[in-house]
């Protein structure tokens, strides 16, 4: 059956015409979000002097201030299940994710796949995505410290000095290793994005959360490495694949206990082993 | 020795440039040979605790295989492709219980799934899309996700799945009325 949304009795997820994940949720009224990808032409200099440093390995500096826009050529596929529902969105020939809802959990899963980048224009780029809602965070985010506590950030700010920011987008940039939080302090709301592997991550903008998750760039940025982070395998680029959890909940104890066992369930997944049984009945391996 | 490897290796991986990607590209080659042969003397480790925690058949002497699927993350797994039957055994590391979705991928059309208990398991079968069939590099036969909700697996502990691809010959036979 041809469908155009799909996420269970919990949300209402689908996609618009520019390729953006769209996102209400059902229970919790007043609560939308919409999931893009989008990306940064990495700077390209000589790097002789400060002003004209690339973006490689060490650093990260984009050449503008805005992330653009992919353009979106691709198609949407819904396939529900009793287990679990599923959005195969193919955005562009090398960006495609697919979102999951699994029945009787409240985490929305985004499995991103983006590769090889394409730069047959020359230029480097950083690919993000971005989880953008409509909660009012008040220019702050949390994010932890390699998977203990969690660290407030505030934007274009530091806490022991006055910051003035030559470059906003890589000075808000911050590690995060298994989350980043956004919260609306009035409406008691948080949003919290789950990461599988250490990623970059940021909140330009309130209610945002942003991370990175993957980078092709054409020039070292001279802090000893000596190679571009053009990592290729097979003649191409590398594809990467990865898996974002999405959380909504009340601002309270017991969410943010919920926040924090889901990333430890997220993080010691059980190991899977496989035994060939051919000519073994069930009865016979039982 | 095989897990002092192991623990080697995870020791060379937080050095800052293993975690931030900043070694040069034969160093991160390096890198992938080092963890990969480390998983590999793990998962044998890991095979032969299992088999010591298993029954013992006294009619055979032949050991149970346990094998690792290093590619799940592109859905890939010659072992659950190319078998029409075989036991899924789940190891959980964490010190609480745990239930959680498995995916495998198959290339079958349909499959029965089922615990120790011998209770048949709801599953279900998504396609694998064709942007992950398409990664350069990526060798597999598989067209679907085998999901499945593996409940309850203890703390330290494991707990298996026997799952077999049905057959024309098999439903048909699952159809027909059972006698008293």
């Amino acid at each position: 059956e041809s469908v155009s949304f799909m996420g269970g009795d919990t949300y209402d997820i689908s996609v618009d015409t520019s390729g953006r994940v769209v996102l209400q949720s059902i229970e919790k009224e007043g609560i939308r979000m919409t999931q893009s990808f989008q990306f940064y032409k990495g700077a390209a200099g000589n790097n002789m002097v400060f002003s004209n440093r690339s973006s490689g390995a060490y650093i990260f500096r984009p050449n503008v201030t805005r992330a653009v826009d992919f353009n979106y050529n691709g198609n949407v596929q819904i396939f529900k299940g009793p287990l679990v529902e599923e959005l195969h969105l193919t955005v562009n020939e090398w960006v495609s994710e697919v979102v999951r809802i699994y029945n009787g959990e409240d985490r929305i899963e985004f499995n991103w796949l983006v590769g090889p980048i394409d730069v047959n224009d020359k230029i480097g780029k950083e690919i993000i995505t971005k989880y953008t809602t409509n909660l009012e965070s008040n220019g702050q985010f949390y994010t932890d410290s390699n998977g203990r506590e969690m660290l407030k950030r505030e934007r274009n700010k530091r806490p022991t000095w006055n910051l003035h920011l030559q470059e906003p987008v890589a000075g808000n940039y911050y590690p995060v290793t298994t989350k980043i939080v956004v919260r609306d302090e009035k409406r008691k709301l948080r949003l919290a994005a789950l990461t599988d592997r250490a990623q970059g991550g940021t909140s330009l903008e309130d209610g945002e959360i942003e991370l990175m998750v993957h980078r092709r760039l054409l020039k070292d940025d001279a802090f000893g490495v000596e190679e571009a982070l053009n990592e290729t395998a097979y003649g191409i680029g590398l594809v990467s694949r990865g898996e974002h959890s999405i959380i909504f909940g009340s601002d309270s104890d017991e969410f943010r206990l919920h926040e924090k066992t889901e990333a430890t369930r997220l993080a010691l997944r059980p190991w899977v082993f496989i035994s060939p049984v051919e000519n073994i009945s069930y009865d016979e391996w039982k | 020795e095989k897990i002092n490897k192991f623990r080697e290796a995870m020791g060379i991986m937080q050095h800052h440039d293993a975690v931030t990607g900043t070694e040069k590209q034969h160093v991160a080659n390096d890198y992938s040979r080092i963890l990969s042969n480390s998983m590999r003397d793990g998962n044998k480790l890991s095979a032969d605790a299992l088999r010591n925690m298993m029954k013992k058949d006294e009619n055979t002497e032949k050991k149970v295989e346990f094998h690792s699927c290093l590619q799940l993350n592109i859905s890939s797994c010659e072992h659950t492709e190319n078998n029409k039957n075989f036991v899924v055994t789940l190891y959980n590391p964490g010190s609480q219980p745990l239930s959680t979705y498995v995916r495998l991928p198959v290339k079958g059309a349909s499959y029965r799934v089922k615990d120790y208990l011998g209770m048949e398991l709801v599953t279900q079968l998504v396609p694998i899309p064709a942007t992950v069939s398409k990664i350069p590099g990526r060798q597999s036969s598989a067209v679907f996700d085998l999901v499945f909700l593996a409940l309850s697996i203890p703390a330290l502990g494991y707990q298996s799945f026997y799952i077999s691809e049905k057959t024309q010959e098999s439903e048909i036979q699952s159809d027909e009325p059972v006698n008293d």
